[in-house]
């Protein structure tokens, strides 16, 4: 699974 | 975009659009935190740095400017424009117990370490615990308005929703970020007493009131 690139949310 | 962090963002969205309200409608801030607020303010001032120099969707562009500008809004009535209606008395959380742990956590425990992702992480940290010194002067006082109880309520909710919205992500877009997770998580729990309060009490019409 891939880690934190979830910088698209809020 | 899942239906959880759509409904987690209007969730919010409604809280802040609450608070904004209750205090310009009420010409009054009285029962509420100006400390929580200005922490948020610290939050979403760290969060979105990256504001101009990351565009990922006019949605998310415009989603943060209204988080920030209403945020500082916020802070502006309470301790500027309605500061003779402040409670002073009754908001004395330290929020230096706040600031500084997540300061230093933020430097020991993050993805990357560049200022930007730090202050991200810093953020995160902070918002999870920002409501602290609102729930604090709530107990204090013994009670609090229902609309303020209602702003509790979205706000609370928002990031609950988004612990469905990272499980989801896990699931169907195989990804995660753990450090977001933890702190959503203890934003929720830190909740989890008022929630209990809401749907036994404001839901049923009463008037939040803690016992003393």
């Amino acid at each position: 699974k891939r880690e934190n690139c979830h910088k698209d949310e809020l | 975009m899942n239906i959880f962090r759509f409904l987690g963002d209007i969730s919010h969205l409604s809280a802040i659009i609450i608070l904004l309200l209750k205090i310009w409608k009420s010409r009054s801030c009285a029962g509420i935190s100006g400390k929580s607020q200005l922490l948020f303010a610290i939050v979403f001032t760290t969060r979105y740095l990256d504001l101009f120099t990351n565009f990922i969707s006019f949605y998310n562009t415009s989603m943060k400017v209204v988080y920030v500008a209403s945020s500082y809004a916020t802070v502006w009535m309470i301790y500027s424009k309605f500061k003779a209606t402040y409670d002073g008395n009754h908001d004395t959380f330290r929020v230096e117990f706040l600031i500084v742990p997540t300061a230093i956590l933020s430097f020991l425990v993050n993805h990357d370490f560049t200022p930007l992702e730090i202050l991200w992480t810093f953020s995160i940290y902070l918002e999870s615990v920002a409501i602290l010194p609102q729930l604090f002067m709530v107990s204090k006082t013994g009670e609090a308005e229902t609309i303020t109880s209602h702003y509790l309520f979205a706000l609370g909710i928002y990031r609950t929703l988004y612990l469905f919205n990272w499980i989801w992500r896990y699931q169907f877009e195989e990804f995660f970020d753990l450090i977001a997770i933890v702190a959503g998580l203890v934003q929720t729990v830190l909740y989890c007493d008022f929630f209990y309060l809401y749907i036994t009490k404001v839901l049923k019409g009463k008037k939040l009131s803690l016992p003393a």
